[in-house]
C-alpha cells in the first residue's frame, strides 16, 4: 500500500477532507498510484471523489468485518491514478462493534496488511473530527500523520492536545508513527490573526510545516459539490496550485522527486 | 435550569461553539439568565467565554462522577447574566466510563436535574463533531436542538444523519425533544453554492431556519482569542448583529419578547 498517511486533527472543519482529496489527486496526477481509504462515517471523502454512496456493493464496514476484501471494494475513481475504498455511514456502527475488541486499535491494519492487490504508492487515510477508534486505527496503521491546522484561534488550542495524542500512539501502539507534515488550511494573510497562527507554527513546528499553505479559495469549497478534486474542476484556482504544490513538497520530502 | 438547548452537529467546523457562545452572550444581554454548558472535550466554548482552564477547581467531568456539585462548579462569565460550565480534556474520558453504565444516555440529565441553585432562563449546551454518547446526552437533556448549518457541500450532506439521529432519540430516549431552529451560519449571498444551500434548508424546514443568516465576520473568529463573545469584542459588527437578532428571534418563537 506504499507510504500510508492518516490525515487527522479532532478539532472539526479544519480541512481533513479537503486535504485528503486534493491531495490525493495532486500526487496521482504525479504519477503516483494513489488510495484513499475515508474512515470517517460522514463519507466527505467518498463522495467528495464522486462515488455515489447509495449504489456501494460493499464499503470499508465490509472489510473490517470481514464480508469483504479491500480488492473486491475498493473503487476506481473517475480521476487518473486515484483509487477509493468508500465509507457510509455503517462505519459509525464500527466504532461501537470495534470498543470490545482485544486488539481493537490494529482492526484497520489488520485489514491493509492482507491487502494483495496492484501495489500502491501511497495510501491517505481521512479520519473523522475525534481521536476516538476510528482515528486511532489510523494512527496504528500510518507510517506518518499529516495534520492540517486551520490558521484560527480555536483550531490552535485543540493542536497540543493532538501532539499527546500522537506521542500516546508512538509509545503504545505504533512506534513508527512519524509526523509527515503540517498543512496550513484556509490561511490568509491579510488577517492578523491567521498571519499570528502561521507564525506560532512555524516558530514551534519549524520544517514540519510546509512552505506551501492552502489559501481560502471558493473553488475548493464549490468542487465537492461537483464530485471532483480541485484539480478537475478548476486547474488554474490558487486552491488547485496549493495543492499541487504540497505534493510536491511531500515528494521531496519522501525523496521521490 | 429553564429552556434547556442543545447545539449539535456532528459536521466539524460549522460554527456550533460560536453559536453557542454568542447566542448565550446575546440572550443575557436581553435579560435572560443564561448558563452554557461546555460538552466538548476539546473547552471551546470554556475558552471562548475567557475561562482560563488550567486554573479550574472542578470541571464537569467532577460532576458527572458525582465528585462535584453543579452548583459548586458553575462559574460566573465576565459578562452580564452569562454563566458557564466549564469543559476540560478529562472530559473525553467521561465518554469511555459512560459507555457501560445502564443509563448512558440520561447521565447529563439526571446532573441537570439535581440543580438546586439560582434558576436560569436558558441552558445552552455545546455539543462535541460527533453523534457519540456526548451529544446523545445532551440531546437526552434538552427541550429543543437548535442546528447550526453551514451553507457548503460537505455540511449539507451530513444534515440528513443529523436529523435522522434527533427522530431516533424522539423515539427511544428523549419524546420532548422538539427543533429549535436551524441557523444559517458563514453563509455568503454573493457565493452562488451558498444561496443554493440558504434555498434548499429553506425550502425543506421553512418557518424552522431563522430568518436572520449568520455571515462570515473576522470579528467572530478573532472574538475567542481575546476570551470574548463577539458582543463585548466588537458589538457593530454584522456578526454581532446578526447574533443579537437571533437571539430576539428565538425570545419572539417561545413567547418570551
Ligand atoms: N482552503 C479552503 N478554502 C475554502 N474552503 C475550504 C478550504 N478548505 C476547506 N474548505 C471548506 O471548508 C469546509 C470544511 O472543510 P473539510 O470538510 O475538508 O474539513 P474537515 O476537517 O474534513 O471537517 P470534519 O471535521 O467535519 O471532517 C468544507 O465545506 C470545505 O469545502
Ligand atoms: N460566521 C463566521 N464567520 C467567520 N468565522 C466563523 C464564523 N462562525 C465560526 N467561525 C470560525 O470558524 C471556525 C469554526 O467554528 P466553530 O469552532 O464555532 O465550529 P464548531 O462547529 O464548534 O467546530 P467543532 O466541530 O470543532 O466543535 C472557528 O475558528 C470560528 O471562529
Ligand atoms: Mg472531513
Ligand atoms: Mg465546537
Amino acid at each position: 500500500l506504499g507510504k500510508i498517511l492518516a490525515v487527522a486533527n479532532q478539532k472539526g472543519g479544519v480541512g481533513k477532507t479537503t486535504t485528503t482529496v486534493n491531495l490525493a489527486a495532486s500526487l496521482a496526477i504525479l504519477e503516483q498510484r494513489v488510495l484513499v481509504v475515508d474512515f470517517d462515517p460522514q463519507g466527505n471523502a467518498t463522495s467528495g471523489l464522486g462515488i455515489e454512496k447509495t449504489a456501494l456493493a460493499a464499503s470499508n464496514y465490509d472489510v473490517l468485518c470481514g464480508q469483504a476484501t479491500m480488492a473486491d471494494t475498493i473503487l476506481a475513481s473517475n480521476f487518473h491514478k486515484l483509487y477509493v475504498l468508500p465509507a457510509t455511514i455503517d462505519l459509525a456502527a464500527a466504532e461501537v462493534e470495534m470498543a470490545d475488541e482485544v486488539k481493537r486499535h490494529h482492526l484497520l491494519a489488520a485489514v491493509l496488511n492482507q491487502y494483495q492487490g496492484e501495489p500502491f504508492d501511497y495510501t491517505l487515510i481521512d479520519c473523522p473530527p475525534a481521536l476516538g477508534l476510528l482515528t486511532l486505527n489510523a494512527l496504528a496503521a500510518a507510517d506518518q500523520v499529516l495534520i492540517p491546522l486551520q490558521t484560527e484561534f480555536y483550531a490552535l488550542e485543540g493542536l497540543s492536545q493532538l501532539i499527546s495524542t500522537i506521542r500516546r500512539i508512538r509509545k503504545h501502539i505504533n512506534p513508527q508513527l512519524g509526523v509527515g507534515g503540517i498543512v496550513l488550511t484556509m490561511a490568509d494573510r491579510r488577517n492578523k490573526l491567521s498571519r499570528q497562527v502561521e507564525e506560532e507554527a512555524r516558530n514551534y513546528f519549524g520544517k514540519q510545516v510546509f512552505q506551501q499553505i492552502v489559501p481560502r479559495n471558493v473553488r475548493l469549497s464549490e468542487a465537492p459539490s461537483f464530485g471532483k478534486p480541485v484539480l478537475y474542476h478548476d486547474v488554474k484556482s490558487t486552491g488547485a496550485q496549493a495543492y499541487l504544490e504540497i505534493a510536491r513538497e511531500l515528494l521531496q520530502r519522501h525523496e521521490r522527486l
